[in-house]
């Protein structure tokens, strides 16, 4: 794993929780793939929150250690099977945006460095386990923006 | 269902979306 990699991805994860939070930062200017993973990530936010809610609603996501926890003993499985394309990656961004949310609910008020801490923990996830797949499948840039933008 | 069951179910849940995505470009992206 490169920092430069992981910052990318970090990055990517913040702006993408910010946008589902409703709280993006002023000033800031999006990259491509930034706009793209807001795009495609919160079309399919809500079916990920409607197909997972019933099962969520047994765990109580009240900080950020329990949200750390789910997320990754889910990913391992999600991704247990060795399967790596562009659609669960982006899968990897929506489940925080629902923990993220989750624990917002939770805890009336979100810590700002827990917003922080999930996109530390999207970012550490996908380039660990998929870091290498993304770039032998063009990067995020070439690849994923290639993929999924509007047409 | 026992806590594992819930993470598996909703590890599959997420993948089945995510390979649904991979086939089909999501509604309002065309």
């Amino acid at each position: 794993m490169t920092g430069c990699e992981f910052e990318f991805t970090r990055e990517l994860a913040q702006d993408y929780l910010q946008h589902v939070l409703r709280a993006p930062q002023p000033g800031s200017s999006p990259s491509e793939a930034s706009r793209v993973l807001r795009s495609v990530a919160s079309s399919v936010q809500n079916e990920v929150e409607r197909r997972l809610e019933p099962c969520l609603d047994n765990f109580n996501v009240a900080s950020v250690e329990t949200a750390r926890a789910i997320f990754s003993r889910v990913m391992e499985q999600e991704f247990g099977d060795g399967v790596v394309n562009w659609g669960r990656v982006v899968t990897v961004f929506a489940f925080g945006g629902v923990l993220t949310k989750r624990l917002l609910r939770e805890r009336a008020a979100l810590d700002p460095d827990a917003c922080k801490q999930i996109s530390h923990l999207i970012a550490e996830f996908v380039v660990s386990h998929t870091g290498e797949w993304i770039r032998q499948n063009g990067g995020w840039e070439h690849g994923f923006v290639k993929k999924f933008e509007p047409r | 269902e026992s806590e594992e069951d819930l993470i598996q179910n909703l590890a599959r849940q997420l993948a089945q979306i995510g390979d649904s995505m991979e086939h089909s470009i999501p509604p309002g992206l065309v």
